[in-house]
Parts: structure tokens; sequence; C-alpha cells
């Protein structure tokens, strides 16, 4: 895990 | 997207035409918690600010839009409209809303991504999404008669992120072992306050009786 997730779900 | 992520979304979609069909076709909103529904609001305004930030697809633009409205009009329904406002069980929705969102709120503070206004507004969201059911819980238990419209939204919102639980765990493994602790543990929780629902619901449904929760 690196980094920020992006938020690709609702 | 894969399956048991479309699948969540789509049972998602479908319990809140059940809860809007309800309202429209009854006039009645009995056995809905306004508390539940409100919290529902404020968890896809906080989510959903990156919908004037960031472009991720059509279909994610669109279900965004598309629960943001659905929300907002049921609260509109149940707080303004002169017939179905009558039908809304007040006292027995006594559950505070700060309650739950003000620890969600304080807990988004303390544990986040990364210490951004949107960052920070989408985490309390994923948190407060976990336990807004918690109202409208509450007033199942406390109503003698849980009407099928009623007794299938409350199961198909439950099915959504248990259905989100697979998906994560699926997508873990087929793309680059990704762990996001944040959704997957609020999710679980979320998941896990419908465990005493589902079992009764689908006993109900087994049995062929009517849906009843004990008190």
């Amino acid at each position: 895990s690196s980094g920020v997730p992006k938020h690709d779900e609702l | 997207m894969n399956v048991f992520r479309l699948a969540g979304d789509m049972t998602h979609l479908l319990s809140i035409i059940i809860l809007l069909l309800k309202i429209r076709a009854t006039k009645s909103c009995t056995g809905i918690s306004l508390k539940t529904q409100e919290l529902y609001v404020i968890v896809f305004l906080t989510r959903y600010l990156d919908l004037f930030t960031k472009y991720i697809s059509f279909y994610n633009t669109t279900m965004k839009l598309v629960f943001l409205g659905t929300s907002i009009s049921i609260v509109w329904y149940m707080r303004y409209h002169k017939v179905v406002k009558q039908t809304y069980n007040k006292d027995q929705d006594t559950f505070r809303h700060y309650f739950l969102a003000i620890p969600c709120f304080l807990l988004a503070l303390l544990i986040h991504h990364e210490f951004t206004v949107i960052e920070v507004l989408w985490t309390f969201s994923i948190y407060l999404e976990a336990v807004a059911i918690l109202p409208q819980l509450v007033l199942l238990q406390r109503s003698r008669n849980i009407d099928n419209l009623t007794g299938n939204y409350v199961f198909l919102l439950g099915a959504y992120r248990a259905l989100y639980l697979v998906n994560w765990v699926y997508r873990y493994f087929t793309e680059n072992h990704l762990v996001r602790w944040i959704p997957w543990l609020s999710g679980l929780v979320q998941t896990t306050l419908y465990a005493d629902f589902f079992y009764y619901y689908i006993k109900s449904w087994k049995n062929n009786e009517k849906l009843q929760l004990p008190a």
C-alpha cells in the first residue's frame, strides 16, 4: 500500500 | 469493475428504489427512520465532494448523482410532503444524530490517510455509513408491524455492503494486493450490524411468516 488510495468506489 | 462490486451497487440502488416506491405508491413512510435517511444524505454529501475535483467514469458520476438525488428526495418526502410526513413515526424515531456523527468525525480526524479536507470528510463518510443504519434498526425493533417493502429495503441495504466485502477480497487478489483498512473494517462493522436483522429476515422468509424483530 503506497500513497493515498484513489476512491473509485461508491 | 468486478461482478461483486456491480452486484453491490445494484443492490444498493434497488434498496433505494424500493424505498422511494413505497413512499410514492403508498404515500407512507411508516417504519422508516428519518434519522437514518438524513445521515445518508450527510454520508453522500461528504463522500462525493470529489465530483467536482476528479472524474473516474460516467458510471461513477451518474451513480453518485443518483444516490445524492434520491437520498435528498427521500428526506424531502418525509419532512415536507403533506401526506407522507403525517405517516412518519416521529415518537419512535428518537435516536440522536450527533451520538453517531460526532464520534465518527473525531475518529476521522484521528485516523485517515491524508490530512486534507476532502480526505478527512471521505473517511468520515465511511465511518458514518457504517453506523447510519442504527436509528433504522432501533425503529424496526419498536415497530410491531414491519411491512414487506420496509423489510426488503433494509435487507438489500445490508446485502450491498456484504457484497462490497467480497469485492474487496477479490480486488485484493486481482489488483496488486492493495490494503485499504479504513473501508474494509468499516464495511465489516456495517455488515455485522445487520447480522441479527438478516437472521430474522431469512427465518421469516423461510417460514413464510410476517417479519418481526424480538424486542
